[in-house]
């Protein structure tokens, strides 16, 4: 049940696309990257995708900055957007790759999963 | 909770390569649902294959062989036993960490040269299907000798080769291009340079060799080809840095910091480079061996945090009787044959140094019949500057063939491994490559002059990083001509 429907008073798209994380999957295949890339292929990045709308959400994390720009926003829409749903907790993922050189490098890239989407 | 092996000790870290491709390729569903480490074959199997399934006599260029059917495995790639995965463990031996794959040996890659195009022009894609590529080169710089067929040699030749008469046979390849412009690439080559990676290079061009040797194996740049030709060879992965991926990816999953597994410490950038010294095949007794490692690529922004050379110590090539000393020492010995009598203590040092880094008596009796030797050769990485080439020399009082130390006949992956830990600090990967960019922007003095800006013409400082980014994360489109 979509959560406009349950709470019955939020219609339309907009109670669904309440900020949140979102599926991303990426291949490094289809990217094009397989070639310098020995592992991993694929693997599961997320997105943040919504509206931060008023009133925010306390698992969305919001800054005291998000919370007075959605509270704006809410008053007066031509003040100021929405803040954005972005990212708020990131996690590395380990990559095996081929380096400039022809060497075998294993790499922990920071920021590569989304973890966590808040507001800000 | 999917439970995944993980070793506590490196004695137990054996567990981590037992892991089975269907660990690596299934997510930890629990902690993390990402489907991380799905690398059920060879980075390159599929397109290898494709490219023997696709590949036409029109698709190879002139004077390249057709593409080697799935069965022969001396040009296979990835070099793996049929019906084994790249990252299916193999066979470890006890208490040594990180497993690794003693006594595999895998196939080489065909020696095949990448069709030629010319700069930035990059094939057309579609999303989900890679582009065929054509089989690459190994990385193989030694002789290419094979068991029992050895290459004339003038006696009495060096038996390893000097800084002088580096044995790599590749060029030292500029790691820049002008900016702006794409590297050649192979039709199958991707349109895009990953993060923190530099777009001006690309990853599988011929090693560095050193000057005045011309490239090898490499196809002369076209018209529109500037600096290094494109990638010729391929990469063989060594077993124990898939065993570090392994390892980690799994702990990854499960939370534990990689930090817990030794001897990574705090590394979060662990790479390898691959012995480029030949074998001496003279037959005379080899008292000591040197290896030869480009370690040009190391960032000077990466501390250091150790470092460990790897020697895979095969068996003896002829047995002795044990307990027959030969006659006139070890080094006297029949030259491969294992030396008889006690424990041997073999020596490392830098080259051209008298400084010990490393030292452990070898029991050719009693050692086991293959195996990983691991020195902790930190110091010696960390006391001298940042140089392109590390040298180490392996010294024993008897044959280092006997003792399981020589190079003849050695698969890629059996080949010395200098593994260096670093820790880099945590950067955006913008900045990264934009100074990977700055760095490559003044060879942009090297284009040649048919295609070389007039001063009036020349692109600002800024703009050449910022077209060689664009062109590094977005597909090139062609060749851009000045106007």
């Amino acid at each position: 049940t979509a959560p406009g429907v349950r709470h019955g008073k939020r219609h339309g798209k907009k109670a669904r696309l309440r900020c949140g994380r979102k599926a991303l999957h990426v291949n490094f295949k289809e990217l094009g990257w397989d070639d310098w890339i020995i592992a991993p292929l694929e693997y599961e990045a997320y997105h943040c995708d919504g509206l931060c709308d008023f009133p925010l959400r306390s698992h969305l994390e919001p800054t005291n900055h998000a919370i007075i720009q959605t509270l704006i926003h809410s008053m007066d829409p031509a003040a100021a957007p929405p803040s954005c749903c972005v990212p708020t907790k990131l996690t590395p993922i380990s990559i095996l790759y081929i380096d400039a050189g022809n060497n075998v490098v294993y790499k922990q890239y920071e920021d590569m999963v989304v973890e966590s989407c808040g507001c800000r | 909770v999917q439970q995944a092996s993980i070793p506590s000790s490196p004695s137990s870290s054996s567990s981590s390569s037992s892991s089975s491709p269907a660990e690596l390729g299934s997510p930890a569903k629990g902690l993390r649902s990402r489907k991380e480490g799905k690398v059920a074959r060879g980075p390159r199997e599929s397109s290898s294959a494709r490219g023997r399934q696709e590949g036409t006599p029109q698709d190879r260029p002139p004077g390249q062989p057709p593409p080697q059917p799935p069965h022969q495995p001396p040009d296979r790639w990835p070099p793996q036993a049929p019906g084994q995965s790249p990252l299916q463990p193999p066979h470890q031996p006890p208490g040594r960490w990180p497993p690794q794959a003693p006594g595999q040996s895998p196939p080489q890659p065909p020696h095949h040269q990448p069709p030629h195009r010319p700069p930035g022009h990059s094939p057309p894609r579609s999303p989900g299907r890679s582009p065929p590529r054509p089989p690459r080169q190994p990385p193989d710089h030694s002789s290419p000798e094979t068991p029992g067929h050895s290459p004339p040699r003038t006696p009495g030749h060096s038996p390893t080769p000097s800084p002088g008469r580096s044995p790599p046979r590749q060029p030292p390849q500029s790691p820049h291009r002008p900016p702006g412009q794409s590297p050649p690439r192979s039709p199958h080559e991707s349109p895009r340079r990953p993060p923190g990676h530099s777009p001006a290079q690309s990853p599988r061009q011929s090693p560095p060799q050193p000057p005045g040797h011309p490239p090898h194996r490499s196809p002369p740049p076209g018209p529109h080809q500037h600096g290094p030709p494109g990638r010729s060879q391929r990469v063989e992965p060594h077993e124990y840095m898939l065993s570090i991926y392994r390892t980690y990816s799994i702990a990854e999953k499960l939370g534990i910091n990689a930090s817990f597994f030794q001897p990574s410490k705090a590394a979060n950038t662990i790479t390898s480079f691959v012995d480029r010294g030949r074998d001496d095949l003279s037959h005379r007794p080899l008292g000591r061996q040197k290896y030869l490692f480009d370690v040009s690529t190391l960032s000077d922004h990466e501390e250091l945090v150790g470092a460990e050379l790897r020697l895979y110590r095969k068996v003896a090539m002829s047995s002795a009787t044990p307990g027959a000393p030969p006659a006139g020492g070890p080094l006297h010995a029949q030259p491969g044959a294992p030396p008889a009598g006690g424990p041997l203590h073999v020596q490392l040092s830098p080259c051209l140094s008298r400084r010990v880094l490393a030292a452990r008596p070898l029991d050719p009796r009693r050692a086991p019949p293959a195996g990983w030797e691991v020195f902790d050769v930190w110091q010696g990485l960390r006391h001298q500057p940042r140089r392109r080439m590390l040298c180490l020399e392996l010294r024993a009082p008897a044959d280092l063939r006997g003792l399981g130390f020589g190079r003849r006949g050695r698969p890629p992956r059996e080949r010395a491994l200098l593994v260096v830990f670093a820790r880099s600090q945590r950067r955006n990967l913008f900045a990264e490559m934009r100074e990977q960019l700055g760095a490559a922007a003044p060879l942009s003095r090297t284009t040649p002059p048919s295609e070389a800006l007039p001063p009036s013409e020349a692109t600002p400082p800024s703009k050449p990083a910022a077209q060689s980014e664009a062109s590094a994360w977005g597909p090139r489109r062609g060749p851009r001509r000045p106007r």
